[in-house]
């Protein structure tokens, strides 16, 4: 698979962040998510979503993410916590 | 985004939309419209009832606003972020309901861009008494935009969508229970939601009534409005006397609580006192607050004072705000303030020179005057006069339902 646009990544955080599927980035140290974290919340954003559960910004994922949506996030922090 | 399973204490919830879209070619009565029948699709399958305010001091605040609106949930212009809404709770932003202005809202149009303004309701209100997202492809509660879901007035939940909220709120017994609001103030009198215009895509039923070749069972104003009921069916009439469709409505689906099984009204009218609606057929009366009954009715009219047999007519004449019931050649004048029957009545029923009995029914319209229907005419008196105008009777039809 092509490897996704730095831009995209961006983008992608944003939105995963948005809607509950990545905690934001810790406040005090600014550390951002680890890669691992990240593909376990792109996993879940495409399981939700009915994609393909690749882990990876492919173009369906991209895609949906800018489908118009509910402002509300899909995941609860307990599950995002769970999930982790 | 913490956020725990929540829902309403209570079953009766008030709503209002306080601000429109502002560049929508929707008008204001077809957003309170969808709003209505978005709040429906959720309570005709639950015990909650909702019932819309003008008041500041609504659980459901309906809002359309742009970009920051204060909420720590900013829009983002056309596109992306559509609606939001915020969960039951103690917090006074409870159950409160946004929409994105900057979008392009719709209603039964083929516009792709577009959204459809009812199907994103449904899913917010959805929010609004409990319901999170699922990943569910066929669930209203799924977060993305997935298109109109069709006619507001057919639209069925899919049944993920129905488990999860009688998991919340049960099921709704009957159609029928609705409890007394626990808010009740004398400035805050709810407004009926209008029925969306372009009815087209209803099929006629066998049973529908001609509007313009028949005699109505009962005609009354509601919130300024007309409405003239025939068997199962009503037809609505706006302030400016604008039918608001040529084909009718279902009594019982609008009016929440009448017996499905009615089969025609004697007589409706509007309270002066708390504005409510009462419904007359045979020896027995409802009493609604907006659309729903309210609870322990159908009374005996012997409430009233009234003996037993029915009524034609009632209508509340503005001049004195005393409500006339009418049977045959006999009236009888109640006080809706007191709660009882006038003395000395009933009385021949001659205090209108010319009108006609028996009568089909009353009402006072918004002019002032006091109109009166029988068969397929109807006659006109002026506020405080006591004698049909000159020129009457006229077609009911033709002044009012919009017929040649």
């Amino acid at each position: 698979a092509p490897t996704p646009a730095e831009e995209d990544i961006t983008r992608g955080v944003d939105w995963l962040t948005k809607f509950g599927y990545l905690p934001p980035p810790d406040p005090v140290t600014g550390q951002l998510q680890t890669q691992e974290e990240l593909t376990k919340a792109i996993t879940a954003m495409q399981r939700f979503g009915g994609l393909e559960a690749t882990g990876v910004l492919d173009e369906a994922t991209l895609e949906l993410m800018k489908t118009p949506r509910c402002s509300l996030p899909d995941l609860t922090t307990e599950e995002t916590r769970r999930k982790r | 985004f913490a956020q725990t399973v929540t829902k309403w204490r209570k079953r009766n919830l008030s709503w209002r939309v306080r601000t429109f879209p502002k560049e929508s070619h929707l008008g204001h009565d077809t957003v309170r419209a969808l709003m209505y029948y978005a709040l429906k699709v959720w309570s005709d399958i639950t015990p909650l009832n909702f019932h819309e305010v003008a008041g500041n001091n609504a659980d459901i605040q309906i809002d359309f606003s742009k970009a920051d609106h204060n909420d720590g949930y900013p829009f983002d212009g056309p596109g992306g972020t559509v609606a939001h809404a915020f969960f039951p709770g103690d917090h006074h932003t409870a159950g409160d309901t946004h929409f994105d202005d900057d979008e392009y809202w719709t209603f039964r149009s083929s516009d792709t861009h577009g959204m459809d303004l009812f199907a994103v309701a449904v899913h917010e209100f959805g929010h609004a008494i409990g319901l999170t997202h699922i990943s569910a492809i066929e669930s209203i509660m799924r977060p993305y935009y997935q298109g109109p879901v069709g006619d507001p007035l057919k639209y069925d939940l899919p049944y993920e969508d129905k488990v999860r909220i009688w998991q919340l709120y049960g099921v709704r017994e009957s159609v029928s229970p609705t409890a007394k609001p626990e808010v009740s103030k004398t400035d805050d009198h709810p407004i009926l939601p209008e029925l969306p215009e372009n009815r087209s895509t209803v099929p006629l039923r066998r049973d529908v009534p001609d509007r313009c070749n028949t005699h109505f069972d009962a005609v009354a104003q509601i919130r300024g409005e007309a409405f003239f009921f025939k068997g199962k069916y009503f037809w609505r009439l706006t302030r400016n006397k604008h039918l608001v469709s040529l084909q009718p409505a279902q009594i019982h689906r609008f009016w929440r609580g009448l017996p499905l099984n009615l089969d025609s009204l004697d007589a409706v009218y509007e309270r002066t006192s708390d504005h409510k609606i009462v419904f007359f057929k045979g020896d027995r009366y409802w009493v609604f607050k907006d659309n729903n009954v309210e609870e322990g009715y159908p009374r005996p009219i012997s409430d009233f004072g009234l003996p037993l047999g029915g009524i034609d007519a009632a209508f509340s004449w503005a001049h004195n705000d005393k409500t006339y019931f009418f049977k045959d050649n006999l009236y009888w004048r109640y006080d809706d303030q007191e709660r009882r029957m006038d003395p000395g009545y009933p009385l021949v029923a001659v205090l209108w020179k010319g009108i006609p009995s028996p009568l089909d029914d009353a009402m006072r319209w918004s002019d002032g005057a006091s109109y009166f229907f029988k068969g397929k005419e109807y006659w006109k008196v002026l506020d405080s006069e006591l004698e049909v105008q000159p020129g009457y009777p006229q077609s009911i039809a033709r002044d009012w339902l919009v017929c040649s």
